[in-house]
């Protein structure tokens, strides 16, 4: 059901644009701040988590408005309402959840497509510390802050690396309890 | 044999190739005298390519060009595949054909034959070129990829000699 | 060397849209 309601949001209730448009944006932001942090790698795999950190504690209010999804009772559900709904709304992929934990805190995304690396090659210097679309383990981080679930998000492996494929972890430190004002 | 090149706007080679032919058990290049005159030989066409690349008028009469004529025949002509130019120079010889991309990347090609005159197979030249072009395309979609920089990828050569062997040989 | 992959996928075919 998950599953459905996501294509059914993506086909019906999502504006869409060109994915190549999507792809060269992102693909000019990379190279730009390869360029302006003098192509130190773990500099700019910090700000694109940074800048995806800003894009998911805002884009989770645009996903639970879409979705009207209830609260995830445990990571299971979470991994999935992440993997069938969210990246299928968002980008039109649908990464498997794989790699569980023996306490079923932490889980794998494999993203077999992945939009934001479409046609990129890395240069030799930043095939070792470059992650291309660290953005969206700051997207996936932000978001799962303000459902009060604190992750830590990161990357396994990487195509663009040679990699056999492209692997996302999430791994659930606790659970956040809401501040009661004073 | 052929010798092709990527020239870039700033006349600048980006690309370069020669392809040889296979003769028996050999394979056969351009003599070693000739092989240096390579660049020279197209380096001097690049002149009227250029001439063509800003031709307005279609209907171009003038020098050694078979093919369609001028690059911005668009206007005036239905077609889309505008690009290839057909053989625009000759040098005792050997023939010169070029292609254009839309952002003015030059692919031009000498085209050399052993034994006598050089015949031109101008459909099998244009699907080279056309896909080269394609080729050229996804190398600009890498956003680690500066225009005019040369290309050094091994599987984008690599390609490029298994395009020539395909329509070439 | 890391093999490319960028030149075996399809140019125009390759249809992927996300969303706005």
């Amino acid at each position: 059901s998950l599953r459905l309601a996501g294509e059914d949001i993506w086909k019906n209730k999502t504006e869409k644009v060109n994915g190549e448009l999507f792809t060269l944006m992102y693909g000019s932001i990379v190279s730009q701040l390869c360029r302006d942090y003098q192509r130190c790698f773990p500099k700019v795999n910090d700000q694109l988590y940074t800048m995806g950190y800003n894009i998911g504690v805002r884009l989770i209010e645009d996903f639970l408005a879409r979705t009207a999804l209830p609260r995830c009772e445990n990571m299971i559900r979470t991994s999935e309402v992440i993997s069938k709904c969210a990246f299928k709304i968002f980008l039109n992929i649908t990464p498997q959840v794989s790699n569980w934990s023996t306490d079923k805190n932490a889980f794998s995304l494999v993203l077999v497509e992945n939009p934001l690396s479409d046609f990129v090659e890395l240069p030799m210097d930043a095939m070792k510390q470059l992650w291309y679309s660290n953005v969206l383990c700051g997207v996936l981080k932000g978001a799962l802050e303000m459902v009060q679930l604190d992750c830590d998000v990161w990357f396994i492996s990487d195509v663009l690396k040679g990699d056999p494929q492209t692997e996302i972890r999430v791994k659930l430190n606790r659970v956040l309890k809401d501040e009661i004002p004073i | 044999p052929q010798y092709f090149v990527i020239i870039g706007s700033k006349d600048n080679p980006v690309y370069e190739a020669e392809f040889t032919t296979q003769q028996g058990q050999l394979q056969q290049g351009f003599p070693q005298n000739l092989k240096e005159l390579n660049p020279f030989i197209l380096h001097a066409s690049l002149d009227i390519i250029e001439d063509l690349q800003w031709k307005i008028n279609p209907n171009s009469q003038s020098g050694n060009v078979s093919g369609s004529g001028g690059f911005l025949r668009s206007r005036n002509v239905a077609n889309t595949d505008n690009c290839y130019l057909g053989k625009v120079d000759y040098f005792y010889g050997l023939v010169i054909t070029a292609y254009l991309t839309y952002s003015g990347m030059k692919l031009v090609m000498v085209h050399g034959n052993l034994t006598g005159d050089v015949q031109i197979d101008d459909n099998a030249v244009k699907a080279f070129y056309q896909e080269v072009h394609e080729l050229y395309i996804k190398t600009l979609m890498n956003p680690f990829y500066q225009i005019n920089d040369p290309i050094t990828s091994p599987a984008f050569d690599s390609r490029v000699r298994a395009l020539a062997r395909k329509y070439l040989n | 060397l890391v093999p490319s992959r960028m030149y075996s996928e399809p140019l125009i075919f390759k249809k992927h849209e996300v969303s706005l």
